[in-house]
């Protein structure tokens, strides 16, 4: 089976210690319900929009923009390796109750472009079984929102 | 935005 293989200096990150510096003008205030993290910088309106509906959806428990998260996943484009970087981990109760939420990572897309399916491919083909056959991060999906 | 949100989630819990 694929298995991941974690940063052995950093495993498991944490919003607990995220704090950047931004000049973005497009932002969402969180609510501290369901965000550790107070903003949400944007890189498009959708994203303000995703974080009200997600905010408002009765399936969210958390989430969070993966910004000066760490989270990166290495992929192959060709053969040239480049790091992608997904724009939200939502969790979600899926029916699994509140000890087993689903780990679900979001990409939003105005536009598609020619990275899209190997980003896509390399997550569901590789990380996200590789966290998944850990068994110790709990339960991942992928989902794209085009 | 919304509807496309809600069929995302609902779809991910029904195939996970």
């Amino acid at each position: 089976p694929i298995k991941a293989m974690l940063d052995p200096y950093n495993p498991t990150g944490s919003t607990n210690f995220v704090n950047f510096n931004t000049s973005k003008s497009i932002r969402w205030e969180t609510s501290s319900k369901l965000c550790h993290i107070n903003w949400v910088i944007c890189d498009s309106d959708w994203e303000a929009e995703f974080c009200r509906v997600l905010e408002s959806h009765d399936r969210v428990r958390a989430y969070v923009k993966n910004q000066g998260l760490g989270l990166e996943v290495p992929y192959k484009m060709g053969s040239e390796v480049r790091k992608y970087i997904p724009d939200f981990v939502v969790r979600v109760d899926d029916g699994h109750g509140p000890d087993d939420l689903l780990n679900l990572i979001v990409e939003v897309k105005g536009y598609r472009r020619e990275d899209a399916k190997d980003k896509k491919a390399t997550m569901e083909n590789y990380w996200v079984p590789g966290v998944n056959n850990l068994g110790t991060y709990g339960r991942w999906a992928f989902a794209e929102l085009c | 935005i919304e509807p496309a949100v809600n069929e995302l989630i609902e779809n991910v819990c029904m195939t996970h």
